[in-house]
């Protein structure tokens, strides 16, 4: 089973 | 102060319908370099990313950086009031709450002035580091659009899938299953028509078909969409503004847990 990813998992705060 | 004079306004009308749904409020960024916006969903999922450089407004004028925070709805609501040939004139002094557009006529022979309030938004600024992609895929912005829009009757997410043999979208839901393979076709009569596939290594990735509906109402500002894709990382779905820029959407993939 997939589950959403959120972007904050990719790219961090700069 | 600032002052940017855009002579083709139209296309930043259709830049905020092509943002308006995704994301409620932003902070536009003004420099020297351009004027630009990063913001996410409210579901942080997706992420759009505007440029719009210097070099493409007849005239901009920014002393200093400036952030300024906008409902985009009201934004959209304001630029839907300018006509598509009108030249959009952005406004604002330093330290002001309020943001004016001017939109003159082609002829010259109507100017309208319509001022918004500013607003305080905290939003965190996220670094998106440079990346090589596995796969890059340039086709009609169109063809894309039909195709979201196509398999969203049939399922809630799109399987991409990059291979030599062209790129695949496929979906399943209650009723079905359905799968569109586009190939490379460099052979046509107009190069807005072309399909151009550039692989690295064969990838595939699961998106919600939402969010790419979504990103499809910038296809009014470019005959042409770019999605680049590499394995477990957000795939990137731009359009080009004209020649002065672009709108960037990264959406994050599914992800086996």
């Amino acid at each position: 089973l997939k589950s959403q990813a959120r972007i904050a998992r990719f790219f961090r705060a700069s | 102060m600032l002052e940017l004079r855009l002579v083709q306004g139209g296309l930043l009308k259709k830049v905020l319908e092509a943002i308006k749904d995704l994301v409620n409020d932003a902070n536009f960024d003004c420099s020297p370099a351009g004027f630009s916006l990063q913001a996410m969903d409210s579901s942080h999922v997706a992420l759009v990313a505007l440029l719009l450089r210097s070099e493409g407004f007849e005239h901009y004028r920014c002393d200093r950086n400036l952030s300024m925070g906008m409902n985009l709805n009201n934004m959209a609501k304001m630029l839907k009031c300018a006509g598509n040939d009108d030249i959009v004139t952005i406004k604002a002094d330093d330290g002001a709450d309020s943001v004016t557009f001017m939109f003159e006529s082609p002829t010259q022979d109507k100017i309208s002035d319509f001022e918004m309030k500013l607003m305080d938004i905290d939003s965190e600024h996220l670094g998106i580091p440079e990346a090589e992609f596995q796969a890059i895929v340039r086709m009609p912005s169109a063809e894309f659009a039909r195709i979201c829009k196509d398999l969203s009757t049939i399922g809630d997410t799109v399987v991409i899938s990059v291979t030599k043999e062209g790129v695949k979208f496929s979906t399943r839901g209650d009723i079905g299953t359905a799968s569109i393979v586009c190939r490379q076709n460099t052979t046509v009569d107009k190069p807005e028509e072309a399909t151009v596939i550039e692989m690295e290594e064969p990838v595939t990735l699961t998106f919600a078909l939402r969010y790419m509906n979504s990103f499809t109402k910038a296809t009014p500002l470019a005959s042409q969409v770019t999605i680049s894709l590499s394995s477990d990382l957000p795939g990137v779905v731009e359009y080009k503004v004209a020649e002065m820029g672009y709108i960037r959407f990264y959406l994050a993939p599914k992800l086996e847990e």
